[in-house]
């Protein structure tokens, strides 16, 4: 088995069918028995728990599943019958957990049909949420996570690749009496209804006793050199690290430094912003990138804005930007959202739009996790990648990272004081560790 | 065998096992990275390792699948990303 690096932070994980398939020989009902059947077999092998949410909720649902045909908003196009039966995504926000499957295949929901020579909706279903739980392929011939298709009902269990597998990402599933038992069969028990109210879940603070972000103790939203300053976005305000106040090592001293508002700077941008998702610089322009929508600016002056993200030719279904930058490789400029990546042409200023045979996976940026929180192209015409408290250094002639270990971005960026990290070194996909201000 | 719909590079391409860095940067994938991803391919797939494109890989190209690449970044030539017992 192998494991693709990422996993849902909660054990309860909600899914509902979003799109039933066009094909008038299934119905709903027989669809929505071979998704629980499929997602059954995680859950008799994993600490995990499933619950369906109805239609009318599936947005809020962990992993959504559609049925489509060709083009359907994402980078992976169905090819008609045969050859590409369904893909998935990794655990992640957006489109992360997602399942699609191509309903150009004939689907056959029953083991005892075996005159319809279609593809058992069952067996391609278990292997997609294996994707979704965050396994990647396995060469194990046999094994759910193979590749290519097998046949494989719900009848059998889970084979001990992929249960090892689950068990590698979200631990062992314990018994009533404590101990390890692999394929254990919780009791059925009645599904509540998802409550319609559910209280509001605010995000780990790291602020300040005024509300502004802890300068040597937090993440990134947003970063850019704009005019050669570089300014850096959290929450509701930004640091400025005027040009000259740069170091010869390219790193900005901020003991004492106050972040400021960023609407009070940026006039034009929405007063009750909480936060900046992306910057980035070009020629004259700075954009802004909150939520489905970007602001143009000249200097601090705006020119347009807000503008939604559709107008860029960017999927609806997209609810932010991650990160944006000018490669210093080719000058052109990238957007990146989740496990995406877009190269848009924004030569002319009027008219923005990404390129045509874009978006694309991110794993082109070796290296680089998905949901990257910020990315900066630095004096140093080098490419930066943020998230957590840590940050990448990208080799361009090499098309991946610099090192794999992440390196702490407030000694750096903050020019804040390395202090003993409790949880242990750095490392890649750790992203929680600290630093604390010289001063 | 149901016909099939990739050229063999852009299997290769699409299912991980030619660096997509190539797209980007617009490289030319040379004779020994191909061979090397064909017998990446054929190693993850249980055929024979040829380095060429022969009756065996083509069949298995042709096998319907799972549309996920079967490697990710960082994945080539290295089995780092998988998890000890």
């Amino acid at each position: 088995y192998t494991v693709q690096g990422q996993k849902w932070d909660v054990t309860d994980i909600t899914w509902s069918l979003k799109k039933r398939s066009a094909d008038p020989r299934i119905s709903e009902g027989d669809i929505i028995r071979e998704l629980r059947n499929a997602f059954n077999i995680w859950e008799g092998a994993s600490r995990l728990t499933f619950r369906e949410l109805p239609y009318r909720d599936a947005d809020k649902a962990h992993i959504q599943i559609i049925f489509e045909k060709g083009q359907h908003n994402d980078l992976y196009p169905f090819d008609g019958k045969g050859s590409i039966l369904a893909h998935a995504f990794f655990p992640g926000s957006g489109q992360g957990g997602d399942v699609h499957f191509d309903d150009d295949e004939i689907w056959q929901v029953d083991s005892r049909d075996t005159e319809s020579k279609g593809t058992r909706l069952f067996a391609v279903a278990a292997h997609e949420f294996g994707h979704s739980l965050g396994l990647s392929h396995s060469d194990v011939e046999g094994s759910l996570m193979y590749p290519w298709y097998q046949t494989f009902d719900e009848n059998t269990r889970l084979p001990q690749d992929d249960e090892r597998g689950i068990e590698a990402i979200y631990g062992w599933k314990k018994s009533p009496k404590g101990d390890r038992t692999p394929q254990y069969k919780p009791p059925v028990k009645e599904v509540p209804a998802p409550d319609p109210n559910p209280p509001p879940i605010y995000p780990p603070t790291h602020e300040d006793k005024y509300g502004r972000p802890k300068t040597c103790d937090t993440s990134y939203d947003a970063i850019s050199l704009i005019r050669q300053d570089l300014f850096i976005f959290k929450g509701r305000y930004f640091w400025r690290f005027p040009n000259n106040e740069l170091n010869k090592n390219k790193a900005v001293k901020s003991e004492n430094i106050l972040p400021s508002e960023t609407h009070s700077f940026w006039k034009g941008l929405p007063e009750d912003l909480t936060h900046v998702d992306a910057v980035y610089e070009r020629g004259e322009i700075v954009v802004f990138f909150i939520g489905k929508n970007y602001w143009i600016f000249n200097a601090n002056k705006k020119k347009a804005g807000p503008i939604p993200l559709t107008r860029m030719k960017i999927s609806e279904t997209i609810d932010k930007i991650d990160g944006a930058m000018t490669w210093g490789h080719n000058d052109k400029t990238y957007l990146f959202s989740g496990s995406q990546y877009w190269r848009l042409d924004d030569s002319n200023h009027r008219n923005f739009e990404v390129e045509p045979d874009y978006p694309r996976d991110m794993y082109v940026w070796k290296g680089v996790p998905y949901n990257i929180d910020s990315v900066l192209r630095w004096t140093d015409n080098h490419v930066y990648f943020f998230k957590g408290k840590v940050y990448w250094k990208f080799d361009d002639r090499r098309m991946q990272v610099a090192s794999e270990v992440p390196t702490l971005s407030a000694p750096f960026w903050m020019g804040c004081t390395s202090e003993p990290i409790p949880k242990g070194k750095p490392r890649t996909g750790d992203t929680s560790t600290s630093s604390s201000c010289r001063t | 065998a149901p016909a099939k719909k990739f050229s063999s590079e852009a299997y290769l391409l699409k299912f991980g096992y030619l660096p997509q860095s190539n797209i980007e940067i617009r490289d030319r994938v040379s004779e020994s990275t191909m061979v090397a991803a064909i017998k990446n391919f054929q190693r993850f797939g249980h055929i024979n390792v040829t380095g060429v494109i022969d009756e065996d890989t083509r069949r298995l190209m042709a096998k319907p699948r799972c549309g996920v690449p079967d490697r990710l970044a960082g994945q080539f030539n290295s089995r780092r990303h998988r998890m000890k017992r």
